[in-house]
């Protein structure tokens, strides 16, 4: 799964993501990428979310929802959002789990419990950061 | 100048750095590089979040070591299904697709749904009429599907087959 977050010199956020599933999955199988609140959500007056890791536990979490719902209701960043949703009930939401932010405010978040996420990220003419691995 | 910025997410499949060679982390790493850029330039020439989102996006599914568009990983029938949305923080519109083939950039079809069609998930076959209709870029089975991903793929059926039969 690939995807991004971005927010605009408007003040305007967006997120898009994309996948091509998982290996040898059921034809017809629809994971979190596409279904909006679950592995994709943006709004302008909280922050746009995008995620990846095992689709079915985003999906039943719906995981960006509640990535927006922190930073709208409970005032979070999106960083400390994100960090919350990773452990939402995880007894029952057990898996891989990623997600990439940006707030209203340009905060950006990365976060993930897994190593399948290389990510990257620039803010306006900082140096960008690239990682392949999660530790780097 | 306002603030504006980009994240970006490539999902690769391999999760062991023992088993990425040298030459495939550092093509991952340039994939992630020119994504990145693709949506940022966008951002600093004061474009929108929308348009920088579906070009760092296009820049991964056309790139063959991430899973989306070139590079999906195949279904049990060793076909690429592709599954994308996009959504505009500023106006809650969004589009969304899902099993579909052929679309060169399934995340271009998501906005052509958002913005050409009064629905917001188009699936399967709907999905792909969608887009030749709208004269999206279509391509050849051959052009997602990789070596690597093939090679995962005869693997998982290969263990399927030693697997006791679970099933009528």
């Amino acid at each position: 799964t690939v995807g991004a977050v971005a927010l605009d010199q408007e003040g305007n956020l967006a997120v898009a993501t994309s996948t091509g599933g998982i290996e040898g999955q059921q034809k017809g199988r629809v994971g979190d990428s596409p279904v909006l609140g679950g592995g994709t959500y943006a709004a302008n007056e909280a922050c746009a979310v995008s995620c990846t890791g095992d689709g079915e536990v985003i999906l039943r979490g719906a995981l960006a929802h509640e990535v927006y719902a922190l930073v709208k209701y409970k005032g979070l960043t999106a960083s400390e959002a994100c960090r919350e949703a990773l452990h939402l009930r995880a007894e029952d939401l057990k898996g891989d789990k990623g997600f990439i932010a940006i707030d209203k405010d340009g905060n950006v978040a990365v976060e993930s419990n897994t190593n399948i996420m290389r990510c990257a990220y620039r803010i306006g003419d900082e140096q960008p950061f690239v990682a392949v691995w999660r530790e780097e | 100048m306002k603030t504006y910025a980009i994240v970006i997410h490539g999902g690769a499949v391999t999760m062991d750095p023992s088993k990425l060679s040298p030459e495939e982390e550092a093509a991952q790493r340039h994939g992630l590089q020119e994504s990145l850029q693709a949506g940022w330039e966008i951002l600093h020439r004061g474009g929108s979040a929308l348009d920088a989102v579906e070009a760092a996006v296009q820049s991964l599914e056309n790139n063959e070591h991430f899973n989306a568009g070139r590079g999906s990983s195949l279904n049990m029938q060793g076909e690429v299904q592709m599954d994308a949305a996009i959504m505009d923080g500023r106006t809650l519109n969004a589009g969304a697709v899902n099993s579909v083939r052929y679309v060169k950039n399934p995340v271009s079809l998501a906005r052509m749904v958002m913005e050409k069609s009064e629905h917001v998930y188009i699936a399967g076959d709907g999905a792909t009429e969608f887009a030749l209709q709208h004269g999206l870029t279509m391509e050849a089975v051959h052009y997602f599907e990789t070596e690597k991903a093939r090679k995962e793929w005869l693997e998982i059926i290969q263990e399927e087959e030693k697997q006791p039969q679970e099933h009528d």
